[in-house]
């Protein structure tokens, strides 16, 4: 998905 | 990981560290909003409910646990602490949270990846902390003077902010998959906002002055 890229950051 | 963004978490836990620092030394959290560091509890809580299902690396499940307890600590010395309480100004930090927080849910049932339990707290806890700093520019604003530590927390949360944006600049043009839409508006929502008070934070340093607000 769109957002699943960000969610290695915090 | 980046440069970019490991300078941007390192400038976020140093905003905090500064703040408890603060609060530590000061006994006083005169010029802090209870319902900005309220909202960024909020938003770190609702962010790392993936905490115990979905492991990346130690560094960020020890950030996520960091955060989250430095936030809370904030909140509850604020609230509870005998002291400390006492300074906080109550009079000027009026500003209407509970609206931000409606708001966010309200967009985040409505703008998300997948509508699970977890897919809307994390796109909630980003559109939260893109407005959460309002509470505290309001209340700037309002009691016109700002001391050293105060503005110097604001000045790292800013610098957090610009950091994380030349983060996704970076990723955007090295990762193949790396597409931002919402957060990255979000994102720029958040930094836009400290746009006013970088301005005069530059002001008074550059005369070498104490950082004041127009009212």
């Amino acid at each position: 998905g769109y957002m699943s890229a960000l969610k290695d950051e915090l | 990981m980046n440069i970019f963004r490991f300078a941007g978490d390192m400038t976020h836990l140093i905003s905090i560290l500064v703040l408890l620092l603060k609060i530590y030394a000061t006994k006083s959290c005169a010029g802090i909003s209870l319902k900005t560091q309220e909202l960024y509890a909020l938003v770190f809580v609702t962010r790392y409910l993936d905490l115990f299902t979905d492991f990346i690396s130690v560094y960020n499940s020890v950030m996520k646990v960091v955060f989250i307890l430095t936030s809370s600590a904030i909140v509850w010395c604020m609230r509870r602490h005998r002291i400390v309480k006492r300074s906080y100004d109550q009079a000027l930090d009026t500003f209407r949270h509970l609206f931000l927080v409606l708001g966010c849910l309200v967009l985040a049932l409505i703008v998300h990846d997948k509508f699970t339990f977890q897919e809307v707290f994390w796109a909630f806890s980003i559109y939260l902390e893109a407005v959460a700093i309002l509470p505290q520019l309001v209340l700037l604003q309002r009691s016109g003077n700002v001391d050293n530590l105060t503005g110097q927390y604001v000045f790292f949360l800013g610098a957090y902010r610009a950091f994380y944006i030349l983060n996704w600049i970076y990723r955007y043009l090295t990762e193949q998959h790396f597409r931002l839409w919402i957060s990255c508006i979000s994102g720029l929502v958040q930094t836009a906002l400290y746009a006013d008070f970088f301005y005069y934070y530059y002001i008074s340093w550059k005369n070498n002055s104490k950082l004041q607000l127009p009212s």
